[in-house]
């Protein structure tokens, strides 16, 4: 199963993942 | 020539069986490679997704997928003997990679099946919240993430394979029917106090929206069968009936409230796609405080959604069965899309006991969507407020 998030943010939004990082619940996803 | 022809003896011999499969999907791949090249679109000139990749993934196109995991879902729900349980469980946690310490009962006795050991809870805390404006809604593994293109608008699946933001969370049709709304069950969730909630999460809502609220139906006001409304294709006579008397009533759809998923200006859109393997906790929470107004099903296929599939099959969440969230968050617009896959076709909504996924039946055209508005939830806000981390459901197996 997958998970899909589309969102607006401001245009400085930042990820703080990486591509195949493994994640949990409430870990964060990334912030203005 | 006569002589060859009546005398010559005929001679049966066994075609093996693996040049036949092969001739089959030779046939298969050489009419798919056509219709790949055509682009189909529906009466209002919105591209309909087909199946298209390599021969492979046309072969498992080819599955019964969907009775597949219905099957997957009816097995998997078959209670265990009661002396089998941990063993078959920690079997279960030892090939998947699940930490048994995490779930909500040390006795492994208490799950009576493998379908109830998959939907566990777990134990309060072992799951500390960010204090981020978004945080992970799941356990699973970051397969992508990204800016969308705002004339483009695609969303990259992996690295190279796009597919539409529009497939993915449809478009609203000009002359369909509007969508039902859903009748809230008391309890059915934790009560958020409207005016806290919007203090709080800094959710902004219009004066139209505050005062708007006698257009907006309510439970007592529309005696809806809630569920599967607006396609045409639905011909269940209650639902039409539950539409009439909607539009008699006034009730005007609320799509014009749910913000545009064209950003504003110093906004962009993102995306996140996170990919929860066989043995990750399958319940899904909020990842942010938003406030959910609707929701679209789209009934499609169940492929499996694994890193090798997503990594070959073009438009795989498109094509998937999946359940869109659409609504607003202090930023503007925002939507979630659990999409569910062969092993794990349904998919729950605490807030939401009407969903149905994975059900037998015949199936609506490729593309289209059942819709339903949330507005009963809160008057205030439109839709179902939920708070950061706040459980919101999960997938079952089958």
């Amino acid at each position: 199963s997958t998970i899909v998030l589309v969102f607006e943010a401001p245009a400085d939004f930042e990820f703080s993942v990486e591509a195949g990082q493994k994640i949990q619940v409430g870990q964060k996803l990334g912030d203005v | 020539l006569v002589n060859a022809w009546t005398q010559t003896p005929t001679k049966w011999f066994p075609l093996p069986l693996a040049v036949g499969a092969l001739l089959l999907v030779a046939m298969q791949y050489r009419k798919n490679s056509a219709r790949a090249k055509e682009v189909v679109v529906d009466e209002h000139g919105i591209e309909v997704v087909k199946l298209r990749g390599p021969w492979h993934v046309h072969v498992i196109g080819a599955l019964p997928l969907r009775n597949m995991s219905r099957l997957w879902g009816y097995i998997n729900s078959l209670e265990l003997p009661v002396w089998f349980r941990p063993i078959g469980f920690r079997l279960y946690a030892g090939v998947f990679g699940c930490n048994l310490d995490e779930v909500e009962h040390d006795d492994l006795r208490t799950y009576k099946s493998l379908g109830d050991f998959f939907y566990r809870r777990l134990k309060e805390g072992v799951r500390p919240v960010d204090p981020a404006v978004l945080v992970s809604p799941a356990d699973g593994r970051i397969l992508h993430f990204g800016s969308i293109h705002p004339h483009e608008r695609t969303v990259e699946q992996v690295k190279g394979v796009t597919y539409s933001l529009d497939a993915l969370l449809g478009v609203d049709r000009p002359g369909s029917p509007p969508p039902t709304p859903v009748i809230m069950h008391p309890n059915s969730m934790p009560v958020v106090d409207e005016h806290d909630f919007a203090n709080v999460n800094g959710i902004e809502y219009t004066l139209d929206q505050l005062m708007g609220t006698s257009a907006t139906p309510t439970s007592e006001d529309v005696p809806h069968k809630f569920g599967d409304q607006v396609d045409a294709s639905v011909d269940d006579q209650d639902q039409v009936d539950s539409v009439a008397v909607a539009r008699e009533l006034g009730v005007r759809p609320s799509l014009q409230r749910t913000p545009s998923m064209t950003p504003r200006a110093g906004n962009d859109l993102f995306f996140t796609v996170i990919y929860l393997a066989p043995g990750d906790y399958h319940r899904f929470h909020s990842p942010t405080a938003w406030v959910v107004e609707k929701r679209r099903h789209f009934v499609g296929e169940l492929f499996s959604v694994s890193p090798w599939m997503a990594n070959r099959l073009p438009n795989l969440f498109v094509l998937n069965e999946r359940v869109a969230l659409l609504g607003k968050w202090k930023h503007g617009f925002f939507s979630m899309v659990p999409v569910g896959a062969t092993n794990v076709g349904s998919i729950m909504l605490n807030f939401d006991s009407e969903l149905r996924t994975n059900v037998r039946g015949k199936r609506p055209p490729p593309g289209t969507f059942t819709e339903a508005v949330y507005s009963s939830a809160s008057k205030i806000l439109n839709g179902q407020p939920l708070t950061t981390a706040q459980e919101m459901g999960g997938f079952c197996l089958g």
